[in-house]
């Protein structure tokens, strides 16, 4: 951190100063480059998913921690070199044809408000509203933290889409200064995108082995311009997971509205719990 | 008791190219990682490196290291690299030859091609234990998200997000096509 940066003589409660709109919802940031956030090497940022609402999968170069300040859904974690060990079942075999492949995929977590989710540096996750009441997350990057080996700005990575990077815009506010005009046009031509799509089109078709029509989404270049960083799922997003567990809260408190069953011995009725375990 | 520590701290290690690679495919070439794990040195260090060595015309995939920075120098040979930065932009495209160094920041993706019979290089890292994610491939990040989350991600429909996840069986390193092996011979 640069000196001066914690010499703070009043401090203000901050409400965010941008909001990203997208097709299934928006994100807000407050700005990095104030003085507090500076001084404590955070960046903050809200997100709200509408419902069926898809947050792409997306990396930063500091830890994160995410709240749950609101709704409930899905979301999953991509740790590298980690075995994918979420089975979908085999498709019965039919007459004349091969068997449909089964997906794999790394472990899906259900999360529901009052949940942290703690997100190590670089590793991808992406989340999912599966349910009517919109999901809001409030997330934290430790920009100061050790494993983050580039300077203070935070920055996320995208694995797909074309949609701003919610904190680019300070990025250039940063640089700007004198350059404050060249930064204006370079906001205005640089619209962000995702990290697929600085790769040349040759390089992805060979490491991917697919066609140059799936090359151009991998980039980002079939996009409708306002799908952003939260698209919608149009029917839902299936994917192969367990059954949401009821809250351990919720089963306690269901322990203790059962009533106790009356089991006669020769002293009489005697109550006994009706959870009897070994 | 320093002296039977760390004075007689074992401070050499090979990995170079006749030592016995972590990741080899006799068509594409092979990798050897040297970390605090198999040389514990590096844990005071918090450096690591690994040696690479990559055929004509193959190709170590899109990937980025998760918690390092990569000081990549070219030993032998040439290659096309191509680094992206967080906006999606192409920040390095161009030739790494014998001598010359590209440093490449944490969490910014890179992937080379090798351009000559046999490219060499070492990449230094600022971190004793780095983690590769890799972009495609087996084992890549694409190929552990599930199919429809892929499908929607990139709007594609459900057999295109398939061949997405599957269609590349190599998890680092990817062979010539036939046609360029062919060339080659």
């Amino acid at each position: 951190p640069q000196q001066n940066e914690c010499q703070i003589q009043k401090l203000n409660a901050l409400k965010p100063d941008n909001r990203i709109e997208s097709e299934g919802g928006f994100i807000e940031t407050w700005n990095p480059n104030n003085k507090p956030f500076q001084c404590a090497g955070v960046a903050l940022s809200r997100c709200t998913l509408n419902r069926n609402a898809l947050r792409r999968p997306s990396y930063t170069n500091g830890p994160q921690e995410i709240y749950i300040q609101q709704g409930k859904g899905i979301f999953g974690m991509i740790y590298p070199g980690c075995p994918s060990t979420f089975e979908e079942p085999q498709q019965p075999q039919q007459r004349g044809q091969s068997s449909r492949p089964q997906d794999r995929h790394q472990k899906i977590y259900n999360f529901r408000e009052g949940d942290l989710i703690a997100v190590p540096t670089g590793v991808a996750w992406w989340m999912y509203n599966n349910e009517d009441t919109p999901v809001v997350a409030v997330s934290i990057i430790d920009t100061n933290s050790l494993e983050n080996q580039l300077d203070q700005m935070p920055r996320r990575f995208y694995l797909a889409g074309n949609q701003e990077q919610e904190f680019l815009k300070y990025q250039q506010q940063q640089q700007g200064g004198s350059q404050s005009q060249k930064g204006k046009q370079q906001e205005e031509e640089n619209e962000g995108s995702n990290i697929l799509s600085g790769f040349a089109p040759e390089f992805l078709k060979e490491a991917f082995g697919v066609n140059m029509q799936i090359v151009r989404n991998l980039q980002g270049e079939n996009e409708e311009e306002d799908s952003g960083a939260i698209v919608t799922v149009k029917g839902g997003l299936r994917v192969t997971a367990p059954a949401m567990r009821k809250p351990q809260q919720e089963e306690d408190d269901d322990d203790e509205e059962e009533q106790p069953q009356c089991v006669e011995t020769d002293k009489g009725c005697q109550r006994q719990s009706k959870r009897s375990r070994n | 008791g320093i002296d039977e520590t760390i004075c007689t701290m074992r401070l050499r290690q090979n990995i170079g190219q006749n030592s016995s690679p972590d990741i080899y495919n006799p068509q594409a070439g092979s990798i050897t990682t040297a970390t605090s794990l198999d040389f514990p040195a590096l844990w005071l260090l918090k450096l690591s490196a690994q040696y690479g060595s990559l055929r004509k015309n193959a190709m170590f995939v899109p990937h980025y290291t998760l918690n390092a920075n990569s000081i990549i120098y070219a030993l032998n040979g040439r290659a096309l690299v191509q680094v992206v930065n967080c906006n999606g932009e192409r920040v390095f495209d161009g030739e790494l030859q014998e001598g010359g160094v590209l440093i490449v920041p944490q969490n910014f993706a890179v992937a080379a091609k090798s351009q000559s019979d046999n490219f060499e290089y070492v990449s230094f890292k600022t971190n004793d234990r780095p983690s590769i994610g890799n972009l495609a491939g087996a084992n890549s990040l694409l190929n552990a998200l599930p199919e429809e989350v892929i499908q929607h991600t990139f709007n594609l429909k459900s057999q295109q997000a398939r061949q997405v996840k599957n269609n590349n069986p190599f998890s680092f390193l990817v062979p010539p096509q036939e046609s360029q092996r062919r060339a080659v011979a």
